[in-house]
């Protein structure tokens, strides 16, 4: 379903970047 | 009598716990008091995102958890992020709040969109988790044990994260007995509170199925 690919992107997104910097 | 490296663990997921909440501007936003039916639900989807970029961030502080593999890294937020927000909205909910605040965050909620059988359970689960007046540790300790929870969907390793999980079990149950010696049955609340967390996640994918048709 479409959320749950959102809700996947995000998840990716955060893992990879980071948000402290 | 907690270990060295248990007390080590749990600091380290506190720290990590505290560290990472939603930025104060965002929930902010919420209380401010006009908004159409449009803008409410904007702003808790923005709220949403902005909580599993929290949560996230928490997670790769929980120790062990980068060294997992990285689908199973995925598998496991993906699986676990309704539970660890509402674990996370249930402790907001639960805090002591300036007056009027509680019911303009409960007003905003039940004008989102949601039917009220889907609201019921998620307030009657937010009182439940009240009741436990649950210190910061054991907080922050079953929002790891729940993220690490091995039987997500798509998880390959699952004794991985079990070797992960299991000490984290241990040290929750050894801090339910310290803080709750009058309590015997503290720990197995707490586990309750998880199969409950299990049905909202259930509903909330029924919920998501709602909104759509709406």
């Amino acid at each position: 379903p479409a959320s749950n690919l959102g809700l996947e992107d995000i998840i990716r997104k955060a893992l990879m970047g980071n948000l402290e910097e | 009598e907690i270990t060295k490296e248990q007390q080590v663990l749990m600091q380290a997921i506190l720290k990590a716990y505290e560290r990472h909440q939603i930025p104060q501007d965002v929930a902010k936003r919420l209380l401010h008091d006009q908004y159409s039916a449009e803008e409410n639900f904007l702003l808790l989807t923005e709220m949403a995102t902005s909580q599993v970029q929290v949560l996230v961030e928490f997670t790769k502080n929980i120790p062990g958890f980068l060294s997992l593999d990285h689908e199973d890294q995925i598998a496991l937020l993906k699986g676990s992020a309704v539970e660890a927000m509402f674990l996370r909205s249930a402790q907001v909910f639960n805090r002591k709040t300036p007056a009027g605040h509680t019911e303009v965050l409960e007003e905003r909620i039940r004008k989102s969109g949601i039917s009220e059988e889907f609201i019921k359970p998620m307030f009657n689960f937010y009182k439940s988790i009240g009741e436990l007046l649950m210190s910061p540790e054991e907080q922050a300790l079953l929002t790891a044990v729940t993220i690490l929870t091995p039987d997500r969907p798509y998880v390959k390793d699952h004794a991985a994260v079990e070797r992960l999980q299991e000490p984290m079990l241990e040290v929750l149950k050894k801090l339910c007995t310290l803080h709750h010696p009058h309590e015997p049955q503290y720990f197995a609340r707490l586990l309750g509170r998880l199969t409950e967390l299990r049905s909202l996640n259930h509903y909330h994918a029924e919920i998501i199925t709602s909104w759509r048709v709406n």
